[in-house]
């Protein structure tokens, strides 16, 4: 038996969900953190964000259409996480660094955690 | 997919979405 495997599949479909998002077709859910709002698709947000699986999976919540998130959380460092999960590529500044941690601990988002705390480790000359 | 020949394809797999009409 032979099996052909697409091996950009999984990036061409990422690629075509982001430029979706972009044109917001198909996208829905506003996401308020403080007063700037994010529109996105619920199953992306699922699909990467422990915090989010367990709001959309939760019976009473997944119709909502707009989400407000802790005002503690940093807006700059939302829109990066959510540019991660729709490209693959985390913009690590070193100016944010502790507002993308500490939003992926909030979003539950643990190989992301894991990821800006080698960074501060490696750019720590201590 | 063990014991499967595995063909790998490197291009595309699916049609562009453009970025804008």
């Amino acid at each position: 038996d032979s099996c052909i495997q697409f091996t950009r599949h999984a990036s061409d479909v990422l690629l075509n969900l982001n430029r979706l998002r972009n044109r917001d077709i198909l996208t829905d859910v506003t996401i308020l953190v403080n007063r700037q709002q994010f529109r996105a698709h619920k199953t992306v947000l699922m699909a990467c964000s422990g915090l989010f699986y367990t709001i959309f999976t939760d019976s009473h919540k997944c119709n909502l259409n707009a989400i407000s998130l802790d005002p503690k959380v940093d807006p700059e460092g939302f829109a990066i996480l959510l540019e991660f999960m729709y490209t693959s590529r985390l913009t690590l500044k070193e100016s944010l660094i502790m507002a993308i941690m500490n939003t992926a601990i909030y979003l539950q988002m643990d190989h992301v955690v894991d990821t800006c705390h080698r960074f501060i480790k490696s750019s720590d000359p201590s | 997919y063990e014991g499967v020949n595995t063909i790998k394809e490197m291009g595309r797999s699916i049609h562009e979405i453009p970025r804008q009409d």
